[in-house]
């Protein structure tokens, strides 16, 4: 395994690097797994079996690293200062959030040490603490209309409460007052008590 | 207007309009998003009963309803292009499927890719005038993801210039698509093809499953609805068991492999063509973990900025839930994600129409690249988006649970993708074939090319250091 790197935990291009390089490195241990099994004289298919959690484990990080990527290069079509700026923000939260989760892969592979990732999560709290103020403005630019949401708690103009006990008195069971069980059930129950 | 709320989109650093075009892929594509929106939202027919208020049967009719208004609405508004028909659908059916999803999404571009210009001619007219509702049989009640283990069978026979389809075993009986059990009259059935007494794996059949005037079954047909789900209420996913049903030769979709009327098969250019439908639909399922987790991310917050609870500061008014760390940590890193994958989902748009562009001028060489990269980002992405929902739900307490919030439909709606088309850990693994095959090329001193070739260079360059 490579010795720990220095990596700019600020810089895109830099971690994105460093999640080819986990891909890299977990798909050279599937390759080397099945190897080993065929060197115990395993057939091909059982080899493959019995490599079967590596070869999930590289694919995971391939396509991790394909989703940073993409988006990393995605903010090189953005235009307006403001929106890069916070679909930056968003961009590195989402691949130091990425490290933090599987912090272990990027241990084990020496892309990262230690004292890195312990940066790297106060990091994503400095980031979160930058898009508190963003937060539902970056919800509505998904612009879901309220109808198809369809959610009583997510609606633009926030007023949960009303609609939530609106909604609650339509619910069929509120159809009458008094439901026809009592007077099936209950009340006979009571005149044998 | 709730006052936090306002509060929240004062406070706003970038202009929310200009990051909507960026998600749409342009403004002129936010403003027709727009208006097919505002066709159905402030049309009178799609007018509905809560689901939640109605029971299974209640549910499945109206859902019917509506896919019938649509259908004759997409026809008067003269909508054509997919994305936008997409798009107008998915305003129709909200948070939950639609009963003839299968034969808009499915079926019908199956018709498009897999028929030859003969049988286009015969059948696009009668499955675009609904005469033929369709559905996709694939998966059966033993047999998923491993296709080449499903066992239906299609035995040709020269003397009749038909073929008999057959299935042998109740671990057979087509399970679980979506409109087979009372919408579809037809349906697209993947079956092993044996001509001459050989086999030669799986093809596709059009076969006619109820009288397109009674809509009973017809002989030969049982088939029906396969029962209450974790969700998909107004889907009838259903069962067809095949007993010896002879179809013409005519009804095997051939554009790529053929039986000549003698018995004789011909071989496809590249067995992943079949995969071509699968494909397509996983590139869609991209965008639908996006879309999903868009929506959840986007109740959670909002709704975290208007619930008031406990206190940071002694004294203080109670605090929106969203000034607190934790809440920030479960919601924010899944609002990034939904930004991810909606450019992965367009990427994955765009790659999908370059590629097919490719085959359809015979060059597939960046078929197989396609195959494993859908299978596995499909895999990925709704194992994520999955997860993520749920974590949206709880993040909004016990108000979550309600089906007002729409986070439980959201989830018994969504979550199926991490078992359809293509059972997540079988993606994984179909991805990984097609790595490690480019790391034993690669290893070899071949250049990869695509999205691999990082394998390549992995072993030689390692990340420049850089100051802390």
């Amino acid at each position: 395994a490579a010795r720990p790197t220095v990596v700019d935990i600020n810089d895109l291009t830099s971690l994105t690097e460093v999640y080819k390089l986990r891909a890299a490195i977990l798909v050279e241990l599937a390759a080397k797994s099945i190897q080993q099994e065929l060197q115990r004289r395993k057939s091909q298919e059982d080899a493959w079996n019995n490599s079967a959690i590596d070869l999930v484990r590289a694919s995971n990080a391939h396509c991790h690293y394909v989703v940073v990527k993409l988006f990393t290069d995605k903010l090189g079509e953005v235009a307006d200062t403001a929106v890069h700026s916070v679909l930056s923000t968003l961009a590195l939260l989402y691949t130091l959030y990425g490290i933090t989760k599987n912090s272990g892969d990027f241990l084990q592979a020496g892309l990262l040490s230690v004292p890195q990732v312990m940066q790297i999560s106060s990091r994503i709290k400095e980031l979160l603490a930058q898009l508190r103020p963003n937060a539902v403005a970056l919800a509505d630019a998904f612009d879901i209309h309220d109808k198809k949401l369809n959610s009583v708690l997510g609606r633009y103009d926030g007023n949960v409460y009303e609609h939530m006990f609106e909604w609650a008195r339509k619910s069929p069971l509120n159809a009458t007052e008094v439901h026809e069980s009592f007077h099936k059930y209950l009340k006979p129950l009571r005149s044998k008590l | 207007m709730n006052p936090d709320i306002v509060k929240e989109r004062k406070n706003a650093t970038f202009d929310v309009e200009k990051l909507t075009f960026i998600l749409d892929g342009g403004p002129e594509k936010t403003r027709r998003r727009r208006e097919i929106e505002s066709l159905v939202f402030s049309d009178p027919d799609f007018k509905e009963e809560d689901p939640n208020f109605l029971s299974r049967s209640e549910r499945y009719d109206q859902a019917v309803r509506k896919s019938a208004q649509m259908i004759l609405k997409l026809r008067e508004y003269g909508i054509a292009d997919p994305e936008e028909i997409y798009h107008y659908k998915s305003m129709v059916k909200g948070n939950i499927p639609e009963a003839m999803g299968i034969h808009f999404g499915v079926f019908l571009p199956t018709m498009h890719s897999q028929c030859d210009s003969q049988q286009k001619k015969k059948w696009l007219p009668l499955t675009e005038s609904f005469q033929v509702v369709g559905t996709y049989a694939q998966t059966e009640m033993g047999h998923g993801t491993h296709l080449r283990g499903l066992e239906t069978t299609a035995t040709y026979d020269p003397a009749t210039q038909e073929f008999v389809l057959n299935s042998p075993t109740v671990s057979s009986i087509k399970w679980w698509p979506g409109g087979l059990g009372k919408t579809s009259n037809h349906a697209i059935v993947l079956a092993q093809l044996y001509t001459l007494g050989n086999c030669h794996g799986l093809h596709a059949f059009i076969v006619p499953i109820r009288d397109m005037n009674t809509h009973l079954p017809l002989p030969g047909i049982v088939v029906g609805d396969i029962g209450p789900k974790f969700g998909f209420n107004e889907v009838d996913n259903g069962f067809l068991k095949l007993e010896n049903v002879r179809i013409p030769r005519e009804n095997m979709l051939m554009k790529y492999a053929k039986v000549e009327p003698d018995g004789t098969y011909v071989k496809p250019p590249s067995t992943k063509l079949t995969y071509g439908t699968m494909v397509f639909i996983r590139s869609m399922i991209v965008a639908e973990s996006a879309r999903a987790l868009a929506k959840s991310s986007t109740i959670a917050i909002r709704y975290s900025a208007v619930r008031h609870q406990s206190e940071i500061r002694p004294g203080e008014p109670e605090p929106q839930i969203l000034d607190y760390q934790t809440q920030q940590y479960k919601l924010f890193p899944l609002l990034a994600t939904a930004y991810a994958f909606t450019f992965v989902g367009q990427y994955m748009r765009q790659t999908y129409h370059r590629i097919t562009e490719d085959i359809n001028q015979g060059d597939f060489s960046e078929m197989p690249e396609l195959h494993a990269l859908s299978a596995g980002l499909k895999a990925f992405t709704s194992w994520e988006a999955t997860s993520a929902i749920e974590v949206c739900r709880m993040s909004c307490g016990g108000h979550g649970y309600s089906r007002s919030s729409a986070l439980p439909d959201i989830y018994v709606e969504f979550t199926p993708t991490c078992t359809y088309e293509g059972e997540n850990t079988v993606m994984m693994l179909q991805t990984a074939r097609y790595l490690v095959k480019s790391y034993k090329q690669a290893k070899a001193g071949q250049q990869l090319s695509g999205i691999v070739s990082y394998l390549n260079e992995a072993d030689v360059r390692r990340v420049q250091p850089q100051p802390v």
